[in-house]
């Protein structure tokens, strides 16, 4: 809740916007601890990848030796058995055993769907927690410009020289240096090219907008 | 250089500050974009979800039917046992030392350990699992037990972070319009006061 704790007094701010960062931590927490939980490192996770990987492969094969079934192709007497004809009393045998191969052949394809599923599910799983991720920075900004405009200055920006070089006709064009102080910070210096005039809005918002841009990778560093 | 007038530079300061203002406004906004975007992909999760239950049906049947025509076949009376016998105990030197092999370049470690689980499995299995695919049809429910177990998982996980997302974006931040003018002060204290933030104010009283 955000609401003071005693209706006399004004929140704090960290009274406003801690718990946004509290339950946006956990929201972070609840979907990291999922990806670094042992479902997702246990190897057997693997077995769900693509089929005759060999890295699935000798994890069959130390787990239970099944993985060296895998081989039976490799040799002539084991593939042999596949193709023994036990139908000769009962021709129906041989109608059962295609069907079983048939449907074989299906489950193998609906499971690899079902794994490609899966595996867009947690893209998108992943997709909410980098979008956590950028709203914690977002948040942590905006918190911070809520902090830093409580005083009573009715200027955020403060302007304090401005500069400008002219050039040569044979060197590129000059710019007009400014000197600025947002907020609480040391002083900044940002540059427009000479070709904005200061009458001009877009001079004041290029310098708006690079004092910002400093003041926010100073405050990141 | 050219001389800028005191003036001159408080309203350059102003028009700044106003710009700044608009920017604080466009953070808040950029908290809501983002907002937006987790709603958005979390709709299209539960779309997802709802693919999942389908296939998931689908493929449970399908292995239902692999099951009942193994254990329909296994009923029927073994006949061919003694060719199929003969030919396991030609398979089996081979396929031993096919796997060996393989698991000596590749696998590397613990052969030794390896090659006499490998015997021990091998001397327990009969002809008709092969004959079956049996290995195949165990390697499929062990596919589903970890493809069920990995979604309850991330189900389980996401549901956590999606209850306390819901609680956090129902807060009045992010259901608030900001106001638009300069020195609306979205956060400062004055002149916009949020009133139920400031009772001392004459609204509250």
């Amino acid at each position: 809740s955000l609401m003071p704790f005693s209706p006399y007094e004004p929140p704090s701010f960290q009274d406003m916007f801690q718990p946004f960062f509290d339950m946006i931590h956990q929201a972070q927490q609840a979907m990291d601890v999922h990806f670094h939980s042992p479902a997702f490192q246990h190897p057997q996770m693997d077995l769900i990848r693509e089929g005759d990987d060999d890295r699935t492969v000798c994890r069959e094969i130390r787990h239970n030796s099944t993985g060296c079934l895998r081989m039976k192709d490799q040799c002539e007497k084991c593939r042999e058995i596949l193709s023994v004809d036990c139908s000769a009393s009962d021709p129906s045998q041989a109608q059962l055993r295609q069907e079983l191969n048939d449907s074989l052949q299906l489950a193998e394809l609906l499971t690899k769907r079902y794994n490609d599923l899966l595996h867009s599910y947690q893209r998108k799983m992943l997709n909410t927690s980098s979008l956590l991720e950028q709203l914690n920075e977002q948040f942590s900004w905006v918190s911070q410009l809520a902090n830093l405009t409580q005083g009573e200055d009715q200027y955020y920006l403060r302007v304090t020289t401005v500069a400008s070089h002219t050039s040569d006709s044979d060197a590129p064009s000059g710019v007009t240096e400014v000197v600025v102080k947002l907020f609480d910070s040391d002083p900044i210096t940002v540059t427009v090219p000479v070709e904005v005039s200061r009458k001009n809005p877009k001079f004041m918002e290029t310098v708006a907008e690079k004092a910002l841009q400093e003041y926010r990778k100073k405050s990141r560093e | 250089d050219q001389a800028v007038s005191d003036n001159e530079l408080q309203e350059m300061s102003n028009q700044g500050s106003k710009y700044i203002n608009k920017e604080i406004q466009n953070a808040v906004n950029g908290v809501k974009q983002i907002k937006n975007l987790i709603e958005r992909t979390n709709e299209e999760r539960k779309i997802l979800l709802n693919n999942l239950e389908e296939a998931k049906k689908k493929k449970e049947d399908v292995l239902n039917e692999t099951r009942d025509s193994e254990m329909k076949l296994k009923a029927f009376p073994g006949v061919c046992n003694e060719t199929m016998m003969a030919l396991w105990e030609e398979c089996k030197p081979c396929l031993k030392q096919t796997c060996m092999k393989f698991y000596a370049r590749v696998c590397r470690s613990g052969s030794g350990l390896v090659g006499r689980q490998l015997e021990e499995f091998l001397n327990q299995s009969s002809p008709f699992y092969f004959w079956i695919n049996g290995d195949r049809i165990d390697s499929l429910l062990e596919d589903d037990r970890q493809q069920s177990h990995m979604l309850d998982v991330m189900q389980d996980r996401f549901s956590r972070a999606s209850s306390i997302m819901d609680e956090l974006f129902q807060d009045r931040f992010f259901t608030h319009e900001p106001q638009d003018s300069f020195r609306s002060f979205p956060f400062g204290l004055t002149p916009w006061r949020p009133h139920f933030l400031f009772p001392k104010s004459r609204f509250v009283r």
